[in-house]
């Protein structure tokens, strides 16, 4: 799956998705990232999130939805992304899930639950402070 | 200064980071550079995940789900279960832009998006058949079926409901990173 965020200059803010979702899925099953709030989210008066990982359980957090509204509250980007997760990782401790956020002023950070074959989760920047697309890791908590 | 404009995507997919930076880069909309970006990645069916011939369900079929937000209208598109159209975002774009809806799903999307212009074609390819072939042979495991009977850790379907709890708990499922929403 891909999720994105994009804020330009005015601090106009835009998130989304796409996915073929999970393997062998049962016919019909769609998991979290058409589901705005879930998948992504994005407010011009706090910034943008977007998640990806198991959608069975990410769905019924809205992990973008409550990220954004954690950095509506103050918090940087990178301690509403880990909020979220350590709010799943409560109920489903062995869960598959990354988040990525981003406020307005440009700031960004990311987050994922730590598993045993998943400690490390990677995702792309590019900004003004750049000349190219730059892969970013960030240690799963 | 500020660093802004931003482009953040989850996963290395590098190409789509790009798109979505050129779009912004020469003068588009951040609602355009999101699916571009996206797009890219649709086509170029990043690390599997992403697009067609990818996460075959369990009949074979590839199917796909995507949605666009804008930020500054809170307006949303999103597609679910998208059957036999290739540009999911797309059509999630079209959502957004004719509709005062926010998601269309299944059957009736495809339909949504082929009045809209996409072409219906079909989603599998050699691979998302090999994959799905193996995994018949592997007695469809794993899956996410519960309190079914056959035993669904040991057995295909079809499985009818059996109100007991599996006859043997399913084992830890090792995580498939190149398999997520």
């Amino acid at each position: 799956t891909i999720g994105m965020v994009v804020i330009d200059k005015m601090g106009h803010t835009a998130a989304g998705t796409s996915t073929n979702g999970l393997k062998f899925k049962i016919p019909g099953r769609v998991g979290d990232s058409p589901i705005p709030g879930a998948g992504a989210y994005a407010d011009d008066l706090a910034g943008a999130a977007a998640a990806t990982g198991d959608g069975d359980v990410l769905l019924r957090f809205l992990p973008s939805y409550q990220a954004v509204e954690y950095m509506r509250r103050g918090e940087d980007p990178a301690t509403a992304c880990q909020k979220v997760i350590s709010r799943i990782h409560e109920y489903f401790p062995e869960f598959f899930g990354a988040v990525i956020c981003a406020n307005v002023t440009g700031s960004y950070g990311a987050a994922c639950n730590k598993l045993p074959t998943f400690t490390q989760f990677s995702f792309m920047v590019y900004n003004s402070l750049r000349n190219q697309p730059t892969e970013e890791k960030v240690d799963c908590i | 200064s500020s660093p802004l404009p931003l482009v953040l995507n989850t996963w290395p997919f590098k190409n789509a980071t790009n798109a979505a930076w050129q779009t912004i880069a020469s003068g588009g909309s951040v609602v355009d550079a999101v699916e571009n970006g996206c797009t890219v990645c649709e086509a170029e069916q990043c690390d599997g995940t992403v697009g067609f011939g990818g996460s075959p369900d369990e009949l074979g079929e590839t199917t796909l789900d995507a949605m666009i937000m804008d930020g500054t209208a809170m307006d949303v598109g999103a597609v679910g279960g998208l059957r036999r159209i290739k540009n999911a975002i797309g059509v999630a774009r079209r959502v957004l832009e004719h509709t005062t809806h926010t998601l269309l799903v299944g059957e009736s999307a495809t339909k949504f998006a082929e009045s809209m212009g996409f072409t219906n074609e079909d989603l599998s390819t050699r691979a998302s058949k090999t994959l799905h072939s193996e995994w018949l042979a592997q007695n469809c495991q794993p899956n996410y079926w519960r309190k079914v009977t056959p035993d669904p850790s040991k057995y295909c379907g079809p499985y009818k409901p059996s109100g007991v709890l599996e006859q043997g708990i399913p084992a830890y499922k090792e995580v498939d990173i190149h398999g997520h929403d």
